[in-house]
């Protein structure tokens, strides 16, 4: 409802796509061959959703400081404390983020390639908190809105998606023939 | 602000600690 606030009918297209995208990409491989493509598009789509997602982790923990709303509200006026109250809930969901790029991404390359990643998204994380007066208009324009609707189709698929008994396990013998990236998707 | 970042940064090494 509020990324329709934001942007309108467009989210209906933007949370289709996000629903058919990943399961698209995931019979891609098996019709064409082309693995090595698909997990290298994966892994650029992955590295884009976790710099977003690390940037406005950044931009959250940083507004009850920055933001005179959520400073209103912490002293004492409506809701209280609501930006202390994201930013816990931005730092608890760390624990579990840095799990899954611990499991996902660690069991399929090397140990310097998943600090890496830990490092790309606690830089992301930074540069949301230090840049968060100019980020935050973005996020409340009409493309973030579009993003989110995509972003919540991705998640509706990823919540019905069962290995074993979707559509597109018809297509391939064994969960274990996905490529790694693709699960990480799907997991995350 | 900072406080913040570094311990969510913290928590994000918990799974790889």
């Amino acid at each position: 409802p509020h990324a329709f606030l934001m942007a309108g009918w467009w989210v209906l297209p933007a949370l289709l796509g996000g629903l058919l995208l990943p399961a698209v990409a995931e019979g891609l491989p098996h019709r064409r061959g082309g693995e090595r493509q698909v997990e290298r598009l994966t892994l650029v789509l992955v590295a884009t959703a976790l710099g977003l997602h690390a940037v406005m982790d950044g931009i959250a923990l940083a507004l009850p400081a920055n933001h005179s709303h959520a400073d209103a509200a912490l002293h004492g006026h409506g809701s209280h404390g609501s930006g202390l109250s994201l930013a816990l809930a931005v730092i608890l969901h760390r624990i579990p983020v840095g799990f899954a790029i611990w499991w996902l991404i660690r069991p399929h390359f090397s140990r310097a390639f998943a600090i890496t990643v830990i490092g790309y998204v606690a830089l992301g994380t930074v540069m949301g908190a230090a840049l968060t007066e100019p980020l935050l208009s973005l996020t409340s324009s009409e493309g973030m809105g579009i993003f989110q609707a995509f972003a919540a189709g991705a998640l509706v698929h990823v919540l019905l998606h069962r290995p074993d008994f979707g559509p597109a396990s018809g297509q391939h013998d064994s969960p274990a023939s996905q490529p790694g990236l693709t699960a990480a998707v799907d997991t995350r | 602000t900072a406080a913040l970042v570094f311990i969510s940064i913290a928590a994000l090494l918990i799974g790889p600690l």
